[in-house]
């Protein structure tokens, strides 16, 4: 474990916190994709399979858990509460998620690093988690004008995704057999996704403006 | 633990 790493982890973590509270303060998830939360939800179902079969650490462990229950308890709080769910704009939110996930399993069957079912469906939720933002990215584009806590959302899983790039770059350099391309290819393949978002939310910090994005 | 082996992380 390398500071890249946890620092990653603790950003990733403070993302979910983050969308959390605010939609269980505000009771509002104006901004929020669902269809990238439920990617998110079926990413962490298909990559913990082995929480209960491979034990790696306490930490591990406790992450996993803690990312698999707000990723749901999420999606539930969109879908089904009373009052967030009336917050929910599904006529903007029409990224047809679905599209993404058969491309996904397809290329997860194709690329992987072993043809079995626990490593397929590990490749599947890395392949996916790199386009699950898309969603999420679209509704940024079309809602303009982006609240605080959506963009800080973004924000933070942007960085997350960065610090793994360098948790990666060290472990290369400082463990001789670390070499896990499909892992470093699906990453970096997300962080780019970032990257015209990232441009526009420090160009709005720095011009202390608020954050739009071009149409 | 597993080492070297990309599983260990989230």
């Amino acid at each position: 474990m390398n500071i890249f790493r946890l620092a990653g982890d603790m950003t990733h973590l403070a993302s979910v916190l983050v969308l959390l509270l605010k939609i269980h303060t505000i009771k509002s998830c104006a901004g929020i994709s669902l269809k990238t939360q439920e990617l998110y939800a079926l990413v962490f179902a298909t990559r913990y399979l082995d929480l209960f079969t491979d034990y790696i650490s306490l930490y591990n462990t406790l992450m996993k858990l803690i990312f698999l229950v707000s990723s749901f308890s999420i999606v539930w709080y969109i879908r089904h509460h009373k009052i967030v769910r009336r917050s929910y704009d599904k006529d903007q939110d029409t990224f047809r998620h679905y599209f993404l996930v058969l491309p996904c399993f397809l290329l997860a069957l194709v690329i992987n690093e072993k043809f079995t079912v626990k490593e397929i469906m590990w490749t599947f939720s890395l392949y996916l988690e790199a386009v699950a933002i898309l969603p999420q990215l679209v509704l940024l584009q079309r809602t303009r004008n982006i609240d605080n806590l959506t963009g800080q959302y973004v924000f933070l899983l942007g960085a997350y995704r960065s610090l793994y790039i360098l948790n990666w770059i060290y472990r290369y350099f400082t463990e001789p057999h670390y070499v896990h391309w499909i892992t470093w290819i699906s990453g970096l393949v997300q962080t780019l996704l970032y990257a015209d978002f990232f441009y526009y939310y420090f160009q709005s910090w720095k011009n202390n403006v608020k954050l739009e994005l071009p149409a | 633990v597993l080492t070297g082996d990309s599983k260990d992380e989230l």
